[in-house]
């Protein structure tokens, strides 16, 4: 009886061991898949980021008022320091980085371009932007005229090893960098193989890297985001085909996160200009 | 909007699509 209540205890203590080990491991995972979605949130999170041709429009002139406010801001250029982070140089990044044409044809055009390029010659040589805590910054460098150091800038940024997180949700600043540096022109040109190796159809980062390589090697990125497209219309075809044999019925097959990385890529193709032609197959397809 | 816009970007057969696409 004594061996009897032995082996019971010790097969009692196993047990417990077990079910402990099979909580732990639950945890565990449970944390894994948190930090995984965490991530992916960071990662791809953010909504389509609008390119250039999308944001600007028509605009009204600017009234003396608003002239004579853009040379107030203007002029705090003369009262910060431009060397550190400060509350000055923020606000007058986010004024001038200001959506001054998104309200369409009632909004007021942006200031002169000659602000711009004042701070231009300020902030660039700097080594501006540096890892931007929010997105006006950016959104600056937009309106600023291109240059081979602002791209310079801009790769540091597009190119960095870890994300580089802003705003409440912590959304990766890389792939709004990618975009800012395709829109530097010829002057984006070395980054442009770079970006042809990192062309990805199911992340924000291979997407931004699209719209870089077709905005510098046209002919080499239009096949390779061709392929990115079929790839996902492919991939939509077999899950099309699964769901159908499951239930039977036309169903919605791109899942909310694959159709804003159709639509950036489908961006990225036009970006390539005359090059995407002949490569533009997928597109329709995906119609 | 935004592939409809990509196709008449690219023009040619991509924008022949996209103007048969009933929401574009």
């Amino acid at each position: 009886r004594e061996r009897f209540r032995k082996v019971a205890r010790a097969g009692c203590l196993v047990l417990l061991i077990a079910a402990g080990c099979a909580v732990l491991w639950g945890v565990l995972e449970l944390r894994k898949h948190q930090r995984r979605d965490a991530a992916d949130r960071t990662l791809n999170g953010e909504g389509v980021i609008s390119p250039s041709w999308r944001v600007s429009g028509d605009c009204r002139p600017r009234t003396t008022a608003e002239r004579s406010r853009d040379e107030a801001v203007a002029d705090l250029l003369h009262h910060f320091d431009h060397q550190r982070v400060n509350p000055g140089l923020g606000y007058k990044e986010q004024y001038f980085a200001w959506r001054w044409r998104i309200a369409g044809s009632s909004g007021s055009c942006s200031p002169s371009p000659e602000h711009y390029r004042r701070l231009a010659g300020v902030l660039v040589p700097l080594g501006w932007p540096k890892l931007p805590t929010d997105r006006s910054d950016l959104e600056l460098t937009r309106r600023l005229p291109p240059s081979p150091a602002l791209a310079r800038n801009l790769a540091e940024l597009a190119f960095a090893s870890h994300p580089l997180p802003f705003g409440p949700l912590e959304y990766d600043n890389r792939p709004f960098a990618r975009i800012m540096l395709a829109e530097q022109g010829r002057f984006a040109r070395p980054w442009g193989r770079r970006a042809l190796t990192e062309i990805a159809p199911d992340t924000k980062l291979g997407t931004s890297a699209a719209t870089l390589a077709a905005a510098t090697v046209p002919q080499q990125a239009a096949p390779r985001i061709a392929a990115a497209l079929t790839a996902m219309t492919q991939e939509a075809d077999r899950r099309r085909k699964r769901i159908e044999g499951l239930k039977g019925g036309p169903h919605i097959v791109y899942q909310l996160r694959d159709g804003e990385r159709l639509f950036e890529l489908a961006d990225a193709l036009a970006t390539a200009g005359p090059a995407a032609e002949p490569h533009a197959e997928p597109l329709g397809q995906t119609f | 909007t935004y592939l409809c816009a990509a196709a008449d970007r690219i023009g040619g057969r991509a924008a022949v699509a996209a103007s048969r696409a009933s929401f574009c």
